[in-house]
């Protein structure tokens, strides 16, 4: 199983859609300071449901959505594919109107809530403690994370 | 419940110790706090540098912290696999010797995973099977180009990339 | 009170707009929450790299945010100079050409302070007027020498130390 | 005024007694990782008085001590010059005991509280708030730091 590719649809500097293709193996992500390359990680943490909205540097889920395109909403679809050549889709949208927003997640093009988008990635060992993400500047976190929390870690697993 | 997380941590200690041997030339291992009921206490990371004294975690230098912590991912990872690991510049504060050996373990776990890292560093960039290039342009919209040919930064320099 | 304090924030301010202008070719300024009443409010920052609108600070990249609290620090400089200043791999998020913007601007206010960084990174250590290794020799302790010559890394790697 | 040297015994990695001597400008330090450049800079925090133990890595001030070389005590001593040559030195000293120790500070040779040590380095902007000191991954706090704590700083300066 691998990601196959990432759409990003308005999605904080992505503001022209995106398509990420990802091979298998080892890829590297380079540029600039400010290009985008932790927006693409951060569109990762967004679609799975990962983390909370400041860990993806974003006090409130419509900071996500690019602020100079207009558009009112931002989507982030991740397409996996597994040994079998199965396709595993997992998308996400934020839409704006006048005083609030939604947040929709689709899992394999039907709507779906964040727990059965986690109990659905949980069966690959994808998780929020599963350190599949890391993010920038936060390496280090796990060795400084107290001792309980770490444990906790393996719990999950368990 | 107790017996399957001592059997999740006797393996991951195990891979902890190899990995970390591997990265660091020095030992590491995972302890309990309370190894009789471990529920009821932390789980503790002992790692001593090559040449020096066992240490406690907090005292180590940055680039040692960052390898800890990654032994730990890798030993995580040996034991439970997920499809694809995402990392962010977790070599920022390596020097070069150690984002080489870095680099390599990356190359070599990828034969299980897919790993997509987010690095300036050259070892990291070299070890690759595949790169990519994020800019941004000047209607101030980030891009994406997939990269052919890898050049490599002469220090740190952003890659020239040449669309696929 | 007061007055002492609008004269400091509007020279810090000043300071900042220009360090940061010159730093990432883009525009920043200092804003207080409570104009009227300094104290009864906070210090904000506004930044918009190149290119980009106004964006929350929370919201910049690493790079983006090393070079924005670097130009608060040297404009604070610029109003309220010490004799020295301690870096700490400062430049450790910043992409090649940044790096190199950063240690001309640290080489130009060395004039009126002395600054000693630690860093890994080739344009600090070429911009530089003087170099110290450290090493940890096999016994365990750690040395310093001077260095004489500098040897520029080839990425990332220790420059080798000539005692001086 | 500029450091004209900084005195390191038994301090952290630095077991055996080392004279860093610093010349006006510009200068960087550099070595492989765990060499001691950070703990050179923990020296200055240390013996200036210019932040918490934890800041130094350490959780008591015993931490301090060479873990390697048996002594049971560390020194560090920081010698300014002034633009007259005129030298003035700071300096700092943890000593152990069975079951305690002893933090002593010294001001051009005669012994100093903490207070009258920071009111000579405040004449000189010498201070914990005013960045003399940017230990390692902390650069962008200044960015993250709360808008009230920010104003602060300056506030110590008017
Ligand atoms: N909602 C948004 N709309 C438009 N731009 C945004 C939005 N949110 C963040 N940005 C911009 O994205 C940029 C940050 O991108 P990102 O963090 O991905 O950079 P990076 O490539 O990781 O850089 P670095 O190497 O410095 O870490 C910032 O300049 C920020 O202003
Ligand atoms: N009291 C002590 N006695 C002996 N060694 C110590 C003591 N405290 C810390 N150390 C050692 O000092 C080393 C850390 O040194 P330091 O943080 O200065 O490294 P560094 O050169 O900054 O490395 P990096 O490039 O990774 O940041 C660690 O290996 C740590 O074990
Ligand atoms: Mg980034
Ligand atoms: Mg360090």
């Amino acid at each position: 199983m691998r990601i196959k590719e990432i759409e990003l649809d308005n999605f904080k500097s992505f503001g022209k859609h995106t398509l990420v293709p990802l091979l298998d193996g080892f890829t590297t992500i380079s540029g600039p300071n400010g290009s985008g390359k932790s927006n693409i990680i951060d569109s990762l943490l967004f679609a799975l449901g990962l983390s909370s909205t400041r860990s993806m540097r974003a006090e409130r889920l419509p900071d996500l959505l690019n602020n100079l395109s207009g558009k009112n909403e931002a989507r982030v679809t991740v397409r996996f594919l597994n040994n079998d050549n199965e396709t595993l889709e997992v998308s996400r949208r934020i839409r704006v109107k006048e005083n609030s927003y939604t947040s929709t997640y689709w899992l394999n093009g039907k709507t779906a809530t964040l727990t059965e988008i986690h109990e659905e990635l949980m069966k690959y060992n994808v998780s929020p403690t599963g350190f599949n993400v890391i993010m920038q500047g936060d390496v280090t976190g796990i060795v400084t994370m107290s001792a309980t929390e770490r444990r906790k870690i393996i719990d999950e697993l368990a | 419940k107790r017996q399957e997380f001592m059997l999740a941590f006797d393996q991951i200690n195990q891979n902890f110790q190899d990995i970390f041997a591997e990265l660091s030339h020095g030992h590491g291992k995972l302890e309990l706090e309370h190894p009789e009921d471990p529920f009821a206490g932390g789980l503790v990371i002992r790692a001593q540098p090559r040449d020096k004294k066992m240490q406690r975690i907090e005292a180590l230098s940055g680039g040692e912290k960052s390898l800890t912590a990654l032994s730990f991912v890798f030993a995580f990872q040996r034991f439970a696999p997920a499809p694809f690991y995402a990392f962010d510049e977790v070599d920022m504060m390596l020097d070069g010797s150690n984002a080489e050996r870095l680099a390599r373990m990356v190359k070599s776990q990828s034969a299980t995973a897919q790993f997509v890292a987010v690095s300036l560093r050259r070892p990291m960039i070299e070890n690759a099977d595949h790169a990519i290039g994020v800019s941004l342009r000047a209607d101030g919209y980030s891009r994406v180009v997939g990269i052919r040919e890898i050049h490599i930064p002469d220090e740190e320099q952003k890659p020239e990339p040449q669309p696929v």
